[in-house]
């Protein structure tokens, strides 16, 4: 997954 | 991590802790909306579906644990526990608020950063998150009067959002590829619909008086 795509946000 | 969207999990959890302490310390759930901790409950599960396949951080699937078990455990409380469901608002709290799930599902079909099941109920849980307040807040201007506890309970829910804004502000500044216009967005709407709530609060806070909604 590219990090744009991990959602890293609550 | 940065501090504002530190700030904003913050007053998130406080918001929940607030909600539970107003519970479980009154045993009344009176002023509270059932279809409001509903729509929360699915927005977490909606949400974090990648929970156990993406590994982000210790913090980050802690916390999500934390949201998920306690909007399930306040919905439960609300429905299940023998004192506590006797305080229910039940004929105030009538927000039909399955046409917001609908809406939202709707919209997350047709606006998303990707059609692929997580993606797709990712933003179906942005966008029910922008209007799960909407039942609360009409049973608040319907029962008139806002209790401390709840009110507070709205207040830090209000601005757990509000410092979310703030943090898409400083990463849009600071990263170059950040792009969450979905959650900017639907952010946005969010604090506005709370806009009304922040000015009555700040009123009856500022003369000192419990807090009064315009009918």
């Amino acid at each position: 997954m590219e990090p744009s795509d991990l959602k890293d946000e609550l | 991590m940065n501090i504002f969207r530190f700030a904003g999990d913050m007053t998130h959890l406080i918001s929940i802790l607030v909600l539970l302490l107003k519970i479980y310390a009154t045993k009344s759930c009176s002023g509270i909306s059932l279809k409001t901790q509903e729509l929360y409950a699915l927005v977490f599960l909606t949400r974090y579906l990648d929970l156990f396949t993406d590994f982000i951080s210790v913090y980050n699937t802690i916390m999500k644990l934390v949201f998920i078990a306690s909007s399930l455990a306040v919905v439960c409380c609300m429905r299940m526990h023998r004192v506590v469901r006797r305080s229910y608002d039940k004929d105030l709290d009538t927000f039909r608020h399955y046409f917001l799930i609908l809406a939202s599902f709707v919209l997350a079909l047709l606006v998303n950063e990707k059609f692929t099941f997580q993606e797709i109920f990712w933003a179906f849980s942005i966008y029910l998150e922008a209007l799960a307040i909407l039942p609360q807040l009409v049973l608040l201007q319907r029962s008139g009067n806002v209790d401390n506890l709840t009110g507070q309970y709205v207040f830090f829910l209000g601005a757990y959002r509000a410092f979310y804004i703030l943090n898409w502000i400083y990463r849009y500044f600071t990263e170059q590829h950040f792009s969450r216009w979905i959650a900017c967005v639907s952010g946005l709407v969010q604090t506005v619909l709370y806009a009304d709530f922040f000015y009555y609060y700040f009123i009856s806070w500022k003369n000192n008086a419990k807090m009064q909604l315009p009918a």
